[in-house]
């Protein structure tokens, strides 16, 4: 138990691996339901269709999760595979700062099936919490830049507080001046509601 | 120009032209992307009151009349190519749902990939000059993504050579089609074919629910607009009745599965080919996510560098809100996440169009894994998306509940695709099933291929810890 795991948390390629490895804690679940399936089917037809579903019903939340770590090493490994194609050096440097983000980010969030596959060890934990932070402040100084590379449009992203130009707070006291409530300066349920009901009090 | 925006940008190490290039797949994409994007910012046609200030009816009659619009204008302007129009699309749209994207979304690729040669040549002509507006029908009030127990019938009648389509419960009218309500004359309805006195599952057809010329609804049609939705408001999605609505045999989608005129079912190659379309949304969905979950990055960044609040340091002034790291922690995971949805949704889509292309060949092999993995990967992305934008719009405080931020409104269009084309649980438990398939395979010694051969695999390369 003393023999530390060799999951290299600066490596994208060794998350990768161990995205990759999380799925044991599937193939348990499946090696049950198979277990199952197989001793049912030493009954009879209709005994075996009546149970064949029960395992499954009742693996159905270790199965989700093994679906989820499947989605999540394909999303890793596609993002890692993305990588390698991408020859300018400033935005590769950027986004292997964010690809390296969202697999430490993957593997805090799901650390429980990390250590209960045995991939990583709880000291290892810690140091991927501060492999995050290091990143986040890594990340901060390109943050606009990461985003401005979307290039969505002003008219597309229709967002006052999301604006290219920044000018979010006299943008917002703009659209609320066009609010339909704005377009007398008395409104009408003034004098129909509240003034004569003033007028009585 | 706001002055911290211009010194986050003057900060930056790399150019972000460069990267949206490769966003976009090359310099050329790019300019072509903005040129067609222009068309629509410098067109009048499309400047109109912010939906936002506008009733339920108004924004249905405002978004057709765009819709419409936008038909016309991609015929003068000869746009063509399907990535071009997507473009075209998502400009106009705004955002905001369109009206008969289900013609263009569901109807139109359903005719292409289901429809015969006879079919297609009949039934694209008229969709393409919308004199055929269709929707795409397979949802019924009691039945969801699972479409083996749907009820809708379309029984074969040999002495007419017609089908019969009959909706035979409360639970199996037709509901939540987008476009079904008061806009489409015609719907591809999915429903259990009987012939010869046996069932052979489920089918599609085309089938008119509304006069071409008067727009009334046919006899047996009952059909109208389900009301107000989270979202989705200038969408008129609806409810189908269908009582004894006889159609020709020729309505039948018979690319794969036939019924020859005496009433002889012959079987499709792969029953999963009914669900195809589903499998192309499912596919197209996962680039969709990292659409909406990158404007909300977009949004909610641009914003955090803008504002300023409380103090860092007594007595100092108020920093950046892009400067906490809790702001941080909570936007640049999400922004990461964006990208990486960017890539998978490239991929997914390659994967989906590779596929396809070999299915079109007559080779199936691959279809179970494209099946698999777009329902995964739509679940997995869509739960992820969703929640992303909802923690971007709290990163922006309280205005990030005021419709003009956008971001209410990315939020209740995208959640949308957590439940259409297929409950996420339930796309997980479909992946589920492959896994275990494909795990049995690897245990039995078969080679698999795909995104599943590490199964194959030993499992030494990273060393894990005894237990």
């Amino acid at each position: 138990s003393s023999r530390p795991a060799v999951v290299d948390i600066n490596d994208l390629a060794s998350l990768v691996e161990a995205y990759k490895l999380r799925f044991p804690f599937f193939g348990f679940a499946a090696s049950f339901w198979l277990v199952e399936v197989a001793a049912k089917s030493l009954q009879g037809e209709l005994q075996r269709s009546k149970h064949r579903e029960d395992p499954w019903n009742n693996s159905s939340i270790e199965l989700i999760r093994a679906s989820e770590a499947h989605c999540h090493y394909v999303v890793v490994k596609l993002f890692a595979a993305k990588l390698t194609e991408i020859s300018d050096t400033a935005v590769h440097s950027a986004l292997s700062s964010l690809a390296l983000l969202y697999a430490l980010h993957g593997v805090a969030n799901n650390s429980g099936d990390f250590l209960q596959a045995d991939l990583l060890s709880v000291p290892q934990l810690s140091q991927v919490t501060q492999r995050m932070k290091a990143l986040l402040a890594e990340i901060r100084l390109n943050a606009v830049a990461l985003v401005d590379a979307f290039d969505y449009h002003d008219e597309m992203l229709n967002s006052v507080l999301g604006r290219y130009d920044g000018n979010v707070y006299e943008s917002m006291f703009e659209w609320a001046k066009r609010s339909p409530l704005n377009r007398t300066e008395v409104h009408e349920s003034y004098n129909k509601y509240l003034k004569p009901l003033q007028s009585k009090l | 120009m706001n002055p911290d925006i211009c010194t986050e940008r003057g900060n930056a190490t790399f150019n972000p032209e460069v990267l949206t290039n490769i966003l976009d797949g090359g310099a050329e994409k790019t300019r072509r992307r903005r040129e067609i994007e222009a068309l629509v910012i410098s067109d009048p046609d499309f400047q109109h009151e912010d939906l936002n200030f506008l009733s339920r009816t108004e924004r249905y009659d405002a978004a057709l009349k765009k819709s419409a619009l936008m038909f016309l204008k991609l015929r003068n302007y000869g746009i063509s190519n399907p990535e071009e129009i997507y473009c075209y699309k998502r400009i106009v749209k705004k955002g905001f749902e369109e009206t008969i994207g289900l013609h263009y979304n569901m109807f139109l690729p359903t005719l292409h990939n289901q429809g015969s040669p006879e079919q297609q040549a009949k039934w694209l002509p008229l969709t393409h000059t919308l004199q055929v507006v269709g929707t795409y029908a397979q949802t019924e009030l009691g039945h969801g993504t699972h479409i083996r127990r749907l009820e809708t019938t379309a029984t074969y009648d040999p002495s007419t050579q017609e089908f019969v389509l009959n909706s035979p419960t409360v639970t199996s009218i037709k509901w939540w089609p987008g476009g079904l309500g008061k806009t489409s004359n015609h719907a591809i309805v999915l429903a259990q074919l009987y012939t010869q006195g046996q069932c052979h599952g489920l089918h599609g057809f085309i089938v008119p629910i509304r006069c071409m010329k008067t727009h009334q609804p046919l006899p047996g049609v009952v059909v109208g607009d389900i009301g107000p939705k989270f979202g989705f408001d200038e969408v008129d999605n609806g409810y189908l009745k269908l009582e004894n609505v006889r159609i020709p045999r020729e309505n039948m989608l018979m690319k794969y599965a036939k019924v020859e005129p005496d009433g002889t079912y012959l079987k499709p190659p792969s029953d999963k080919l009914t669900y195809g379309t589903m499998v192309f949304i499912r596919a197209m969905i996962v680039g969709e996510s990292a659409r909406a979950l990158s404007k909300a990055c977009t949004i909610a960044i641009r914003y955090s560098a803008v504002r300023h609040q409380s103090e860092l340091q007594p007595g100092e002034a108020e920093p950046q809100i892009l400067d906490y790291q809790a702001q941080q922690y909570k936007l640049f995971p999400l922004l990461a996440t964006a990208y990486a949805f960017t890539f998978v949704g490239q991929y997914m889509s390659q994967m989906y169009n590779r596929i396809t292309g070999d299915i079109n060949q007559g080779d199936f092999s691959e279809l179970p894994e494209l099946h698999a993995l777009a329902a995964g990967l739509k679940a997995f992305t869509t739960w992820t998306a969703n929640a992303g934008i909802e923690v971007c719009r709290m990163a922006c405080g309280g205005h990030g509940y005021s419709r003009c931020s956008s971001l209410p409104d990315i939020y209740v269009t995208f959640t949308a695709t957590c439940t259409y084309e297929g409950e996420n649980t339930v796309m997980m438990l479909q992946m589920a099933r492959y896994l275990v398939k494909s795990y049995r395979q690897a245990k039995e010694g078969q080679q698999l291929t795909g995104i599943v051969s590490y199964l194959n695999e030993p499992q030494q390369r990273v060393q894990t810890r005894p237990a």
